[in-house]
């Protein structure tokens, strides 16, 4: 569509150095992972994203065109340039600053995480899935730290869906939310295997690891928005672009706030779409 | 020079 071709026409200009084309590390990286997650696809070194991605591949199911767009994605971010890496969440203000620009700024409530039902479930779904991790993992898959076991993880919720009755669809539409859950399935595993060596694992150790990783990656994308929001104004960026209108409204309406900040050092950040951009570079 | 940030999903855009 025209954001697309208007992305196009920035990335032109980000070649020709005409423009600063910038991101920051960790938060484009936890993007990355919790985009290729919600896929079913296990990110466990953002330094080897691509290999990481070429694994999943190597599973029959997958989906080769979206995977082969992600390994561009990865290609593209190599040629941004990354805001200094060393001050990312580390000190206390980014955090007062973050909740500022959260509550004061774009107005948001306490809670951005998924509708309380659908995460009740994902957390049953993924406890009774841990439940039997001994009848499918024998000792010797079960010591390997490294290997993310698609084929068999995806077994292990296809047989819990089967007992909700609910169909054990992967591909397209109707598979978005399993191939969630199998996203969460392979964080649960993997975290499983790294702090209970021997299975089974007791009911209460089950609880808290899926409870981690429902909170590392089991919430909604807000948050992240807010981080980027953070980053910008850290290192006085002068535009933000999103395809998110009603973000950008609201953040632009009333961005004036944040000179009551005191941690804000930068209040000239306008949130933009790609083709609202473009339209101010060509008038430059 | 002017800035401008992307994120993953903006970035996404031109794949």
């Amino acid at each position: 569509g025209p954001e697309q071709e208007a992305m196009q026409v920035i990335w032109g200009y980000h070649k020709k150095d005409r423009l600063r084309l910038v991101t920051s590390g960790e938060a484009m990286e936890m993007d990355m992972v919790i985009a290729f997650n919600t896929e079913g696809c296990c990110v466990t070194d953002t330094y080897m994203i691509t290999e990481n991605i070429e694994a999943f591949e190597t599973w029959d199911r997958v989906d080769r065109d979206l995977t082969a767009k992600w390994k561009q994605v990865v290609d593209l971010f190599d040629q941004l340039e990354v805001l200094d890496r060393e001050r990312e969440g580390t000190q206390g203000a980014e955090d007062t600053l973050f909740s500022f620009i959260r509550e004061e700024v774009l107005c948001e409530g306490g809670n951005d995480t998924l509708p309380q039902n659908r995460a009740k479930d994902d957390v049953e779904i993924l406890h009774n899935c841990a439940r039997h991790f001994q009848e499918w993992y024998g000792e010797d898959r079960w010591r390997d730290l490294r290997r993310i076991e698609y084929d068999l993880n995806w077994k292990i919720l296809e047989s819990e869906l089967l007992q909700r009755s609910i169909e054990p669809v992967f591909e397209g539409e109707e598979g978005a939310q399993n191939r969630c859950l199998l996203g969460l399935l392979n964080r649960v595993v993997g975290f499983s295997k790294k702090s209970c060596p021997m299975l089974p694992m007791n009911p209460r150790h089950i609880d808290f690891v899926v409870e981690a990783v429902m909170k590392k990656y089991g919430g909604d994308r807000r948050e992240h928005e807010v981080r980027h929001i953070v980053h910008c104004i850290e290192h006085d960026v002068d535009f933000l672009i999103t395809v998110d209108e009603d973000l950008t409204a609201r953040f632009n309406g009333k961005r004036h706030e944040l000179s009551k900040h005191p941690a804000c050092c930068s209040i000239k950040l306008t949130l933009v779409t790609p083709s609202q951009l473009v339209n101010r570079l060509i008038a430059q | 020079r002017l800035t401008a940030y992307v994120g993953y999903h903006t970035l996404s855009l031109l794949a």
